[in-house]
C-alpha cells in the first residue's frame, strides 16, 4: 500500500501504467487531503479485465467506512463493472482506493493486456455549513446561529447580544453585566417576547445619579416559569435597590410599577435549562428622590411655606411661635434648616419648640417681687411685679414700671422694654415713731 | 445732751454713735452714709498726727438702730470702707472750725427699719430754716452733768441770727479768739440750760420740715464755749450740699 502525500490534487495509476499491470498484483491508495476538504476522485482512463461482479481484476473506493464500489471492464465492455465518467467524493477528507488483479488475463488462451487505470483526485472544500454535509443526524448543527464557511473550514458566529462559547459552536447570551446609565430606557429577557434562552444568569444594572429614584414598570407579556405551589423554582426575576432585596418574580401576572426610591437597581435574572416562557420587558424612567413630608412635633412650630411634595435639593425652614425657642435635645438653636438628602432622608431631624423661660427675676434688694400671672412661672408671657419694704424704702423705677414681663427673648422687661429691675431707696427723714411735744 | 430729754427707740432712727477719737455722733445718709464732725476724725491738737484715713477708717467703729449704748454694742458695728474730710478742715488751727464736716462710707449698706433710717438733707434754696428762732432738735450720745449718757438724749434749740451770734462770740473774744465763718450757725440760748456738749460732735441738728412732712438735717455739732453756757456752733449743711452730693451720687 502506498501513502499519497497530502496535496490538493493528484494522479494514482495502477501499477505499470501505461503499461498493462502485472497478474497477481494488490495495491492500496490511502488518499488523504487537508481537513475542510473532501476528496473528488475520476478515472480519466480505466481498462481493467472485464468479469462479472469484477470477481478477478477490481479496483475498490471506499470512503467515511463505506464502500463506493468495485469497479473492472472496459469502456463499453457488457460485462463488468466501469466507473466511466462517475465522479467519487468523500465526505471526510480521505478516500481509499484498493487495486487486485489475479493470476491471468487471458480469453480463449489469448493474452489480453489490460493497461489498467488512471485516476484524478483532487482536494474539494467542504461546506461545513450546508446541513447535508453535517456529520449526522443526531447531532446538532454546525453553528447554533450563524455558519460562515471559507476554504479549508468554517466558522461560527452568533446573534447580537449572544456571544460565541469556547466550543465555537453554540452562543449564549451575554447578559451578564448590562449597564444602563441614560436617566429613562427599557430592558428586557433575552429575546422577548419571544422564549427566553436556557441557562441565564443575566444582571441588569441601573446606574444613575444621586438623588435620582428609579420607577420600574413592566409591560406586557409578563411571563416566567412558576409553580402552582412553590415560589419561583425554575427561573427567578430577583429586584435589588442598593442591595436591599424588592422582590423576586415568575409567573405570569406583573409586578406592575416599583418606585424603588434609590438610583441604583440591579435586575438578576435568572433561568434554568428549560421553559417556553417569554420573559418580561421593564420601561424604566427615574424622578428626583423624595423626602418624608415634614410633620412638625407640636403647635409652636412653623414650617416656612411648606410644599406638597419635597425632593432631592430640596429645603425646608423651621421657626417657632413668637415665645417659643428652638431647640434639639437641651440645645437651643438659632435657626434650623433641613435639607433633602440622596437618599430620601432629612439631614437632621426635626426640632421642636419650647417655650422661652426667663429664669428666676432678678431679685431686688430691700424689695422682693410676686407674680402677677396664673400660674406662676417663668414662661414668655409671665408677669412680676416688684415691691420696696416699705416704708423704709420707696421703689424707683426709671421710665418703666414695676411690672416686669418675660419676653420673647428670655429676659425681663419693663413697659418700656428695659432690663434694669427697680431700685429701693431709702426714705429719709420719716421716722416710724418720731418725737412729739406735748407739754407746752 | 444738757437740758434734754431721753429719746425713745425710733424718734431719732439716723442716730449713729461713733466711736474714733472718743465718742462722738452722725447720721445716717441713704443706706451707707453717715454723716459726722471732721473733728471727731481729726481733733484738733491731736497727738495722732501722722496717722492714715485708711487706718482711721479700719478703727472706726459706728452703730446704729438702737438708743442705748450698751445695746447698740450689742448689735454690732458697721465696719467702715473709708472716710471723707472736707478740704477746708484743718485740724493745725485750733481755732478755726471752718469745714467741719466729714462722710464715713460703710463697707456694707445697712437694712432700713423702724430704728434706722437716713435724715433728709435740705433743699438747696431753702433758707427758712436757719433764720433765728426757727426750732431744731439735737440728738446725741455726749456729756449730760459731767457724766457721758449712756441713752440717746435730745434737745430743742432755736437757730439764732447770725448778727447775735457774732455779738455774743465777740463778747467772748477776748478770752477765745474762734472764727465763726460763713459755713457756720449758732443755736441754744444764754441763759437756758439747754445745749449740746462734749461727745454729741458730729450729731446733727435737724428741723422737721413741715410743707414736705419730713425732719431736714441742717447742722452738725462742732463747737462751742463750754457746754450750756451760751450758743453752739454748728457746721451749716446747707453751704456743703454740693460736696456732700458731689461724693454720695458717685454710687
Amino acid at each position: 500500500s502506498s501513502r499519497v502525500p497530502r496535496k490538493l490534487f493528484g494522479e494514482i495509476t495502477s501499477p505499470g501504467y501505461p503499461k498493462p499491470y502485472p497478474n497477481n498484483n494488490n495495491s492500496i491508495w490511502n488518499i488523504q487531503v487537508p481537513k475542510g476538504y473532501v476528496v473528488k476522485l475520476t478515472f480519466r482512463y480505466f481498462d481493467l479485465e472485464p468479469s462479472q461482479s469484477c470477481f478477478y481484476d477490481y479496483v475498490k473506493v471506499k470512503a467515511d467506512k463505506k464502500n463506493l464500489g468495485r469497479y473492472c471492464g472496459q469502456l463499453g465492455s457488457t460485462t463488468g463493472n466501469h466507473p466511466g465518467r462517475k465522479e467519487f467524493v468523500s465526505k471526510g477528507n480521505r478516500m481509499h482506493l484498493a487495486f487486485h488483479s489475479d493470476f491471468s488475463n487471458e480469453d480463449n488462451g489469448t493474452v489480453i493486456p489490460y493497461r489498467g487505470f488512471l485516476a484524478y483526485y483532487q482536494a474539494v472544500d467542504l461546506d461545513e455549513c450546508d446541513p447535508k454535509n453535517a456529520p449526522g443526524d443526531d447531532e446538532a448543527p454546525q453553528c447554533q446561529h450563524f455558519c460562515h464557511n471559507y476554504a479549508g473550514g468554517y466558522f461560527c458566529s452568533c446573534r447580537t447580544g449572544y456571544q460565541l462559547q469556547s466550543d465555537h459552536h453554540s452562543c449564549k447570551v451575554e447578559c451578564s453585566s448590562e449597564l444602563f446609565t441614560e436617566a429613562s430606557g427599557y430592558l428586557s429577557s433575552p429575546e422577548y417576547p419571544r422564549p427566553y434562552p436556557e441557562d441565564l444568569r443575566c444582571n441588569y444594572s441601573i446606574r444613575l445619579q444621586k438623588g435620582l429614584s428609579i420607577i420600574l414598570k413592566f409591560l406586557e407579556p409578563f411571563e416566567i416559569d412558576d409553580h402552582q405551589q412553590v415560589h419561583c423554582p425554575y427561573d427567578q426575576l430577583k429586584i435589588q435597590a442598593r442591595g436591599r432585596e424588592i422582590g423576586e418574580f415568575c409567573g405570569k401576572k406583573s409586578p406592575g410599577r416599583i418606585e424603588t426610591n434609590s438610583n441604583e437597581v440591579d435586575i438578576l435574572f435568572l433561568t434554568d435549562e428549560s421553559g417556553f416562557s417569554r420573559g418580561w420587558k421593564i420601561h424604566y424612567t427615574s424622578q428626583k428622590i423624595r423626602c418624608p413630608q415634614p410633620v412638625p412635633w407640636d403647635q409652636f412650630t412653623i414650617i416656612r411655606d411648606l410644599q406638597p411634595v419635597y425632593q432631592f435639593q430640596d429645603y425646608f425652614v423651621v421657626s417657632c411661635k413668637t415665645g417659643y425657642n428652638l431647640m434639639e435635645g437641651n440645645q437651643k438653636l438659632l435657626s434650623f434648616t433641613a435639607v433633602c438628602q440622596a437618599d430620601g432622608t432629612w439631614h437632621q431631624s426635626m426640632p421642636r419648640c419650647e417655650i422661652v423661660n426667663c429664669g428666676s427675676p432678678s431679685s431686688l434688694t430691700n424689695g422682693a417681687f410676686s407674680y402677677v400671672s396664673k400660674p406662676a412661672n417663668n414662661t414668655y408671657q409671665s408677669v412680676v411685679t416688684y415691691r420696696c419694704n416699705e416704708p423704709y424704702y420707696q421703689i424707683v423705677t426709671g421710665t418703666g414700671s414695676e411690672r416686669f414681663t418675660c419676653s420673647a427673648e428670655g429676659t425681663w422687661l419693663d413697659e418700656d422694654g428695659q432690663v434694669r429691675i427697680p431700685a429701693c431707696l431709702p426714705v429719709c427723714g420719716k421716722p416710724v415713731n418720731p418725737i412729739t411735744e406735748v407739754q407746752r | 445732751i444738757l437740758g434734754g430729754k431721753a429719746a425713745r427707740r425710733g424718734n431719732f432712727p439716723w442716730q449713729a454713735l461713733t466711736g474714733i477719737h472718743g465718742r462722738g455722733g452722725g447720721a445716717l445718709l441713704g443706706d451707707r452714709w453717715i454723716l459726722t464732725a471732721a473733728h471727731t476724725i481729726f481733733p484738733k491738737g491731736s497727738g495722732r498726727k501722722n496717722v492714715s484715713l485708711d487706718q482711721l477708717a479700719e478703727e472706726a467703729n459706728v452703730f446704729l438702730g438702737h438708743t442705748n449704748v450698751e445695746e447698740l454694742h450689742k448689735m454690732g458695728n458697721h465696719p467702715v470702707r473709708r472716710i471723707l474730710i472736707h478740704p477746708d478742715y484743718n485740724p493745725k488751727d485750733e481755732h478755726n472750725f471752718d469745714g467741719d464736716i466729714a462722710l464715713l462710707e460703710l463697707k456694707h449698706p445697712v437694712t432700713l427699719g423702724p430704728t434706722v433710717l437716713p435724715i433728709c438733707l435740705p433743699d438747696t434754696t431753702n433758707t427758712t430754716f436757719y433764720m433765728d428762732g426757727h426750732m431744731g432738735y439735737v440728738s446725741g450720745f455726749g456729756v449730760e452733768k459731767n457724766f457721758i449718757s449712756n441713752d440717746l438724749k435730745y434737745v430743742s434749740l432755736p437757730a439764732i441770727a447770725r448778727e447775735k451770734c457774732q455779738r455774743w462770740l465777740d463778747s467772748k473774744k477776748r478770752n477765745i479768739p474762734v472764727v465763726f465763718s460763713e459755713n457756720m450757725f449758732c443755736a441754744g440760748f444764754l441763759t437756758v440750760k439747754r445745749d449740746t456738749c462734749q461727745g454729741d460732735s458730729g450729731s446733727i441738728f435737724t428741723v422737721f420740715d413741715r410743707e414736705s412732712g419730713r425732719w431736714v438735717a441742717t447742722g452738725i455739732v462742732s463747737w462751742g464755749i463750754g457746754c450750756a453756757e451760751g450758743y453752739g456752733f454748728y457746721t451749716k449743711i446747707l453751704n456743703y450740699l454740693d460736696w456732700i452730693k458731689g461724693i454720695v451720687r458717685e454710687d
